[in-house]
């Protein structure tokens, strides 16, 4: 009879000094709340298939995380989002690839492993799954958050810079 | 990326995993986050989720190397001399090792990231190599933690 849960929204240089009091509080209080969504299900007795999924629902909707809501921007200036979900005692599994429409991107990975033949869907098939299904459906700009948008403009001037540098390089190569 | 793995009461475990990629992503790349096996996977033993350099997750088959590990260590000492579960933290200590193993193994490849898992005996891990990772676990005997550094 006992259950447990863990969670995580995402890796890498966190850096402490740019990292102000309120946004680590934010931080913090959303991971609260994903960790009390699964295991509220879990201690009523819930599948940890529902404990997974509601936790992660709620790190998709904040805007904090990069799922969902939170997003980061392809080259392109548009989010292209992706999900999976297993379940281990039966190995059944459904995913998605370069969703753009709907909300919750873990949902729809859950419709493709329970209502689909298949494992794994892409891009605009996946969003028509998802309407089919019945899943909420959301404007682009639903996924727009300014952090990501700016996060992304500075990665095409460093990559701009980066090209201008190989050019020269070339230049000197040749002579 | 996000991701979350539980046990329940009847002992079923499920992993997920849901990202919005890299930034400034081209040619309609996807990373580890829905490929079954690198990202997420889940078995009768373990379940993990992963972030990070994806490209890395998928050419090693974290997901699933971690937990196919796990079940078949699960087996063996089971054979041997009664389950993991049985014996109060050997779960967890294997559970450890194994995520540490795949996370260096990224590593030596030039990536970089983390898992979260559930051991066999439903002790929450992770591992990472990153200077943070967000990350939380709660239990049925009250454990709670939540942390970022």
């Amino acid at each position: 009879g006992q259950w447990s849960i863990v969670i995580h929204g995402g890796a890498g240089t966190i850096k402490r000094d740019a990292m102000t009091p309120e946004k680590d509080a934010e931080i913090r209080a959303a991971l609260d709340r994903a960790l009390d969504a699964g295991s509220e299900v879990l201690a009523a007795g819930g599948s940890s298939l529902d404990a997974v999924t509601a936790a992660i629902t709620v790190l998709e909707d904040d805007p904090n995380f990069n799922a969902g809501k939170g997003a980061v921007f392809t080259w392109e200036e548009t989010n292209s989002l992706d999900a999976s979900i297993m379940r281990g005692d039966t190995l059944e599994a459904g995913a998605v690839a370069g969703a753009s429409t709907t909300r919750n991107p873990i949902l729809l990975a859950r419709k493709v492993m329970e209502e689909s033949p298949h494992v794994l869907l892409s891009g605009e098939g996946a969003d028509q799954f998802a309407r089919d299904q019945g899943l909420k459906q959301v404007k682009p700009d639903y996924f727009f958050t300014q952090h990501r948008f700016d996060s992304l403009k500075r990665h095409k001037a460093r990559a701009k810079r980066r090209e201008k540098v190989s050019q020269l390089d070339d230049d000197g190569k040749f002579g | 990326t996000v991701g979350a793995v539980a046990i329940d009461r009847d002992g079923v475990i499920s992993a997920g995993t849901s990202t919005g990629g890299m930034t400034g992503k081209r040619w309609g790349r996807i990373g580890d986050s829905p490929i079954i096996g690198a990202g997420t996977y889940a078995n009768a033993k373990c379940g993990l989720s992963a972030t990070g350099s994806g490209e890395y997750f998928i050419r090693l088959a974290v997901a699933y190397r971690v937990c196919s590990q796990l079940e078949r260590i699960e087996r063996e000492v089971s054979e041997e001399a009664g389950s993991m579960a049985s014996r109060p933290g050997l779960a967890a200590q294997v559970a450890q090792l194994a995520a540490d193993k795949a996370i260096t193994e990224v590593g030596e490849l030039g990536g970089s990231g983390g898992v979260i898992l559930l051991a066999p005996d439903g002790t929450p891990v992770w591992a990472f190599d990153t200077p943070g990772m967000y990350r939380g676990k709660a239990t049925s005997d009250g454990q709670r933690q939540v942390a970022i550094y």
